[in-house]
């Protein structure tokens, strides 16, 4: 699965992702990618979100709009909402895998609970990074 | 004005950290690279965070190390169904398309769902039909196979036979 999120300069946010599913999955399996508020979800007012991982569980934990829910009724920032729901909601439930989100103010978190995550970021900074385990 | 940001992921379908080769490790970073520069390009220059978005997934599909448009896993069929979304933030508009085949950019695909219907998400011949009319370039077969993610579909396929059970987690990772 592949993913990105943004900030753009005018404080909007979006969320795109794709994949290919499983290795070997059952035809006609669906995973959370096209699910909006699984595994892509975007509102200016908290934050853009993609996930990548245990997609039948990323789904019953509508694990996208979870964080945005977090941020708008709990009042908690974009890193704390995200680590909740990959390390907490997921991880505790057999949900491998991670996300990478985004909010208005063009904060980054790349969360993951799994062995590694492929991913970057870029800022306006020019600052490019790319890992894939912690 | 906000300062501008950009993340990728770039899932690799099956394979496990002991597989992880130096020069595999190095392609995974370079491709990493280039969709962050095409989504860059267009921030800087006071593109949408839409386009960008749409930008750099677009550059991991046609990559194809990653598990999505080029590259993209087999079902135990042996076929390859593609999935993809986008969401704007500024209007939460959405759209998506789920077990297709052949545009060579899912991705847009659900950008044309969103942009052109009104609905949020398309399955099978309709949401061909919305790529088709949006434009949209399609691939055959030949395109968008990969020998190793065929090797990983015969090879999980072997496991299964035989009742080796894995519980690795990344096996249901995309």
């Amino acid at each position: 699965t592949v993913g990105a999120v943004a900030c753009d300069v005018n404080g909007n946010l979006a969320a795109a992702t794709s994949t290919g599913g499983m290795t070997a999955k059952a035809p006609g399996r669906v995973g959370d990618t096209p699910i909006i508020g699984a595994g892509t979800y975007a509102d200016n007012a908290t934050c853009a979100v993609s996930c990548t991982g245990h997609g039948e569980v990323f789904i019953r934990y509508t694990a996208a709009a979870e964080i945005a829910a977090r941020m708008r009724h709990a009042g908690q920032s974009l890193e704390d909402a995200a680590r909740h729901v990959v390390m907490e909601d997921l991880g505790k439930n057999d949900g491998s895998g991670g996300l990478i989100a985004v909010d208005a103010k063009g904060n980054i978190t790349l969360p993951f609970n799994c062995d590694g995550m492929y991913r970057g970021s870029v800022t306006q900074d020019g600052d490019f990074e790319t890992l894939i385990y912690r | 004005m906000s300062k501008f940001s950009l993340a990728v992921h770039g899932g690799a379908g099956t394979i496990l950290p002991k597989n992880l080769t130096p020069a595999l490790e190095a392609g995974y970073h370079a491709g990493l690279r280039r969709a962050l520069e095409v989504g860059q390009e267009i921030l800087a220059k006071g593109g949408s965070a839409m386009d960008a978005v749409t930008a750099s997934v677009c550059a991991l599909e046609d990559e194809p190390l990653f598990n999505s448009g080029r590259g993209a896993v087999f079902t135990t069929e042996g076929v390859q169904e593609m999935d993809a979304s986008v969401m704007d933030g500024r209007n939460r508009m959405a759209g998506a398309v789920s077990g297709i085949f052949g545009p060579r950019n899912p991705i847009r695909a659900a950008r044309a769902v969103m942009e052109n219907t009104d609905h949020v998400m398309l399955i099978g011949p309709n949401a061909l039909k919305v790529a088709r009319d949006a434009g949209l370039p399609f691939e055959d077969a030949a395109y968008f196979f990969t020998q190793e993610r065929w090797d990983a579909l015969q090879s999980t396929m072997k496991m299964r036979a035989e009742g080796i059970e894995d519980n690795d987690p990344a096996r249901r990772h995309g």
